[in-house]
């Protein structure tokens, strides 16, 4: 563990929080996509099969855990709750998500470290996590104002990814053995499809202005 | 160990 990857996994976690936040106070999930969440839990469901399996640290299992059931919570709470999924923008949130799950599978199938069932699906969770922002950057873009606790969400989401950048470099350098290029490839990937949305938020911040992404 | 230094991570 490096503070590189620590950072990142606690920028993560708060961004989670953000979102919880976000839905538990407003009570509403406007702005916010359905799929994207549907995506990130399909996301760690594929990529953490072994929690039961391979015992690392308390703090991997526990991290793994809490991801699980905060993404599964989000999910259910704008696919059931009464109140937060009347706020659900459906209108707006109409990426055609399962192409992206095909096509992940698919690169899975294809480039993966060792052609076994875990690994196999942990390639596939490496790929769409880098892809499944995608329908909430359409989301915002089409929503035009994006409400603060919104933008933080995406803000840390989008930071986590480049502290776990900053790791590899670090562990490249300082552990003999490491190769990961699938994690480095699609993180670059990942963060890269942020930048766009980092640079207006970093206009709004400078000038103090609400965040607007051009439509 | 069995898991691959890749896996260590979340």
């Amino acid at each position: 563990m490096n503070i590189f990857r620590f950072l990142g996994d606690m920028t993560h976690l708060i961004s989670i929080l953000i979102l919880l936040l976000k839905i538990y106070a407003t009570k509403s999930c406007s702005g916010i996509s359905l799929k994207t969440q549907e995506l990130y839990a399909l996301v760690f469901l594929a990529r953490y099969l072994d929690l039961f399996t391979d015992f690392i640290s308390v703090y991997n299992s526990v991290m793994k855990v809490v991801f699980i059931a905060s993404s599964l919570a989000i999910v259910w709470c704008m696919r059931r709750h009464r109140v937060v999924r009347r706020s659900y923008d459906k209108e707006l949130d109409t990426f055609r998500h399962y192409f992206l799950v095909a096509a992940c599978l698919a690169l899975a199938l294809l480039v993966q470290e060792k052609f076994t069932f875990l690994e196999v699906l942990w390639a596939f969770s490496i790929y769409l996590e880098a892809v499944a922002i995608l329908p909430q950057l359409v989301l915002l873009q089409r929503s035009g104002n994006v409400d603060n606790l919104t933008g933080q969400y995406v803000f840390f989401l989008g930071a986590y990814r480049a502290f776990y950048i900053l790791n590899w470099i670090y562990r490249y350098f300082t552990e003999t053995h490491f190769s990961r290029w699938i994690s480095c490839v699609s993180g670059l990937v990942q963060t890269a499809l942020y930048a766009d949305f980092f640079y207006y938020y970093f206009i709004s911040w400078k000038n103090n202005s609400k965040l607007q992404l051009p439509a | 160990t069995g898991t691959s230094a890749v896996k260590d991570e979340l």
